[in-house]
């Protein structure tokens, strides 16, 4: 444990370093991050490693809190959206976020919003059914835009509480498809006032530096208001949603932690920082 | 860019006559800062920076007005040296059918490449058959079943939810048909979920596969050699396909799994679409890499 004892020398200073690094926290944040601890610890005249530990956990718990109430609308219903590159984890976890909201006793309706990939709708259809909740769905290949202009319209119909709806996996440097993600945004943006009241990207926790560049080119083709962190059930430690929050200031709302539609949690910024910190 | 960083770094340096290791220093400090932001794995980096260090300082560079872009050319030769493998084409065995057998981490595009592997290996006259052995993600059979449909491959499935029996029944129809190769799909698992980690290998002890690619998404950044090293000790990896490389990620990983498992990076995946397959280019990969 790095932490353990002794006094604070270079070679903590390396060892943190590699610390972060390996928990993909990346070059500059960990160079960033060091530095910040570096002159705290100067500044309070710390000796002791123990006592550096508590500092960075601090330094890491402010960056990382959680933002304000995740937003939810006067009127029903609430809107979210899941986004990210192919294979994240966006269609499952719609499956976890619509268990989330039945067990609340909301009226949960969900949209198969993947018109592109084989058999996408069909996932997400045996996930409704799981769940227990409704999905509006059209044939593979059909404008994703028109088909949230009808669930939108759905949704408000049938008085829904919670609408959450499924995207297409995209590369961020494929124009086309960014293009395409805005138009499915304007087009609900413009049919409900407000909507989508969160757009939660999900980032894979064994992803490295790309996240980043995920992260900043989706934000500037639709508002994100949050990201999803999967597959934490791994050995990965997602260390770079900590640059993503620093760069860019998107939260992490939620975390994955299995493939079970139970394996949904909220994001805990201390049980974060200390897995990170291992 | 790396060369500029480093003309700047050598270029105080030079006229020196002689450098000090603090100078080596810095110029391994910014090749050690491009390789971690490629997501190159942090040991691997260290044990690369120390292998090249007396070259990449030597004479020849020193000597050249340009000695950024001779230092970048050493580490992308080496580079280039490192990714690369004799072994990079699919296993020939004598015995029909070949049987190629898919594995990794959820999500990394599995089914995807078993499709594109089998229309890539129909192109040279083989007629290979997709067996759908993923019972546990809702609808990962369709899905493989639709690919197929879609690109007239044949198909195997089983109304059964043991993998292991599916795969042996599947070789059992290949071999009835006079099908070859045949490719199996697997569930993503976790390499530390002991119970998946072990099916897999009763379904290898049973079906006994010529290759055992490995399917790893070129994103992936320090974890690559955690989830390589495991797959490779728990299962066998004979080959790697490194996927979306159609991105901008750097892909470091792809040096980090080579490096630390010595497996072969057989081919890439650069793109969505069944024909988007393509051969691994070491060259381009260290390029790449270098940014
Ligand atoms: N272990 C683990 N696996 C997960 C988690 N979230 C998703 N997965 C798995 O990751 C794989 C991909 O999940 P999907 O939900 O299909 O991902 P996606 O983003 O919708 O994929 P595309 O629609 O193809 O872009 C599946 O095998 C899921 O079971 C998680 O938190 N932990
Ligand atoms: N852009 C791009 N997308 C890819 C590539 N290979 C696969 N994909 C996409 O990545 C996502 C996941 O692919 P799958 O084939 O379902 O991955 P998998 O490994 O079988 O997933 P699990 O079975 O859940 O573990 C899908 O959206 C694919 O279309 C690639 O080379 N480039
Ligand atoms: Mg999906
Ligand atoms: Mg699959």
């Amino acid at each position: 444990d790095l932490f353990g004892g002794g006094e604070i020398d270079e070679e903590f200073y390396e060892e943190l370093e590699e610390i972060l690094v390996s928990g993909d926290v990346g070059v500059q944040t960990t160079l960033k991050l060091v530095e910040e601890l570096r002159e705290e610890i100067a500044a309070r005249r710390i000796r002791e490693r123990s006592e550096a530990r508590e500092l960075l956990e601090d330094i890491l718990g402010k960056l990382l809190q959680t933002a304000a109430e995740p937003v939810t609308p006067e009127q029903p219903p609430l809107v979210i959206l899941l986004v990210g590159v192919n294979g994240s984890g966006k269609t499952t976890s719609i499956a976890k976020l619509a268990h989330f909201y039945k067990q609340q006793g909301k009226k949960v309706l969900l949209v198969a919003g993947d018109t592109f990939r084989a058999a996408a709708v069909e996932q997400l259809e045996i996930w409704a059914k799981r769940a227990g909740v409704d999905i509006i769905k059209q044939q593979q290949g059909t404008d994703p835009a028109a088909l949230y202009f009808d669930a939108v319209n759905a949704a408000v119909a049938r008085k829904a509480d919670v609408l959450i709806g499924d995207t297409a996996g995209r590369l961020h440097t494929s124009d086309n498809l960014m293009d395409e993600l805005n138009k499915i945004y304007r087009v609900i943006n413009r049919n409900l006032e407000g909507a989508p009241h969160q757009v939660l990207l999900t980032v894979d926790a064994t992803t490295g530096h790309n996240a980043v560049a995920q992260a900043e080119k989706f934000n500037q083709t639709l508002p994100l208001t949050g990201l999803i962190l999967t597959k934490l059930d791994g050995t990965a430690r997602g260390g770079i949603v900590v640059g993503i929050r620093d760069q860019l200031d998107i939260p992490v709302s939620y975390i994955g932690t299995g493939e079970k539609i139970e394996d949904l949690a909220p994001f805990d910024p201390r049980a974060f920082t200390a897995a990170l910190l291992q | 860019s790396l060369a500029d960083k480093l003309q700047n770094t050598l270029r105080r340096l030079r006229g020196k006559g002689k450098l000090s290791e603090q100078d080596v220093d810095a110029a391994m400090r910014e090749i050690r800062l491009a390789l971690l932001e490629a997501d190159v794995n942090f040991k691997v980096v260290k044990e690369f920076i120390a292998s090249i260090r007396a070259r990449a300082v030597g004479e020849e560079v020193m000597s050249s007005l340009t000695p950024g872009q001779q230092v970048v050319k050493i580490v992308n030769d080496e580079l280039t040296r490192l990714l690369g493998s004799e072994n990079k084409s699919l296993a020939q065995p004598a015995k029909s059918p070949a049987k190629f057998m898919l594995v990794g981490l959820q999500g990394s595009g599995k089914t995807t490449s078993a499709a594109k592997l089998a229309v890539h290996l129909r192109r040279s006259g083989k007629k290979p058959l997709l067996v759908a052995a993923d019972i546990y993600r809702p609808g990962a059979v369709d899905q493989l079943k639709k690919l197929s449909a879609s690109e007239n491959l044949d198909f195997f499935s089983l109304e059964q939810s043991d993998p292991v029996a599916i795969c042996k029944a599947g070789l059992k129809f290949a071999a009835h048909e006079s099908l070859d190769p045949v490719i199996f799909d697997t569930a993503g698992r976790l390499h530390i979920d002991d119970e998946l980690m072990s099916e897999l290998g009763t379904i290898k002890d049973q079906v006994k596969p010529d290759e055992i690619l490995m399917i790893l998404d070129a994103m992936t950044g320090q974890d690559a050699v955690n989830a390589a090293v495991s797959f490779n000790d728990q299962v066998g990896i004979s080959g790697i396909i490194l996927t979306k490389l159609d991105g901008d990620t750097r892909g470091g990983a792809a040096l980090s799994v080579r490096a630390v498992t010595g497996c072969p990076i057989k081919f890439t995946g650069t793109g969505e679409k069944v024909d988007a397959l393509e051969p691994f280019y070491p060259d381009r990969m260290a390029s790449r890499i270098l940014g």
